[in-house]
């Protein structure tokens, strides 16, 4: 899976997500990506975010969705993102995912869990010489 | 708060951020989030996005697609959608052309056929072999529960079992390669 937030040079956002998702899934099973608030959301003056992972236990907790309202009041994206996972986590211990949180003035962050490794997501802004991968550890 | 614009994007999928840093120049952020998110689609990252990956019991890939304006709240969505490569297009074709924010299966397809995207099989030999696979592994990992044959030793068709019995409590298989 994909999922994006862009923000434009006047703070303009937008999200999008884009998966084929699990492999041998239940035909007709559709995941979080497709699902506003859970795969991505986006709103004007305020920011984005993205997941990624167990679509069917995220979808039931609209991470993009809380990470936003979460940055809406006050929060800055990566404790916005930390925060948007944790009742997840609380009830389903065994949970597999991640968020990637942005807001319109160009701050960003990410929070995973589960992955064994650290959650790697791309950047491009004025602010890196190229695309650059940064490494988030999991909580 | 760091200098604007800005692309960002879960995994490190770098194609997708530069075709989508490159549209933003002189498109929109709408513009820009088709272009990534098609990159994507068409190099098949890690086989979790686009065609040829993911194939579901049946041995298909079917798509899931999102794209949301932040400053309108218009949504186009599809999910579960069929023989059509480019699904973040097809997400923005609802999006643009109904008033409608998610379409879901055959009828999708069909709407984005209307719409004049292209009908052909998602299928490659990759996704073949992943199927193959699987059916010789006794369908194993698969999502079902409460169902006989048992699922975790056998391949359906599954028939609900006369009482529910258990939840099942395994690790399931998501990683980096599987994943929403």
């Amino acid at each position: 899976t994909i999922g994006m937030v862009v923000v434009d040079k006047d703070g303009k956002i937008g999200s999008g997500t884009s998966t084929n998702g699990l492999s041998h899934k239940v035909p007709g099973r559709v995941g979080d990506s497709p699902i506003v608030g859970a795969g991505s959301y986006a709103s004007g003056g305020v920011g984005g975010a993205a997941a990624t992972g167990d679509g069917d236990i995220m979808m039931r907790f609209l991470p993009s969705f809380n990470a936003v309202m979460m940055m809406a009041n006050g929060d800055t994206p990566q404790k916005a993102a930390e925060k948007s996972i944790m009742p997840i986590i609380k009830a389903y211990p065994k949970f597999v995912g991640a968020v990637i949180a942005a807001n319109t003035k160009g701050t960003y962050g990410a929070a995973c869990h589960g992955l064994g490794s650290p959650f790697k997501f791309s950047v491009r802004s004025p602010d890196t010489p190229t695309v650059t991968v940064i490494e988030q550890p999991c909580i | 708060a760091g200098p604007l614009p800005l692309v960002i994007n879960t995994w490190p999928f770098t194609n997708a951020t530069l075709k989508a840093w490159s549209e933003i120049q002189t498109g929109s952020y709408l513009d820009a989030l088709v272009a990534g998110c098609s990159e994507c689609e068409s190099q098949q990252c890690d086989g979790t996005v686009g065609y040829g990956g993911s194939p579901d019991e049946i041995g298909e890939t079917t798509l899931d697609a999102m794209i949301m304006d932040g400053e309108t709240h218009d949504v186009g969505s599809v999910g579960d959608l069929r023989r059509v490569k480019n699904a973040i297009g097809v997400a923005r074709a609802v999006m643009d052309y109904t008033q409608q924010t998610l379409l879901v299966g055959e009828s999708a397809k069909d709407f984005a056929v209307e719409m004049g995207f292209k009908e052909e099989s998602l299928t490659t030999n990759r996704s073949a072999e992943i199927h193959s696979s699987w059916l010789q592994n006794k369908c194993q990992p698969n999502y079902r529960q409460n169902v006989s044959p048992d699922p975790t030793k056998s391949c359906g068709p599954y028939k609900p079992s006369s009482k529910l019995f258990t939840h099942r409590d395994f690790v399931k298989p998501i990683h980096r390669w599987n994943h929403d």
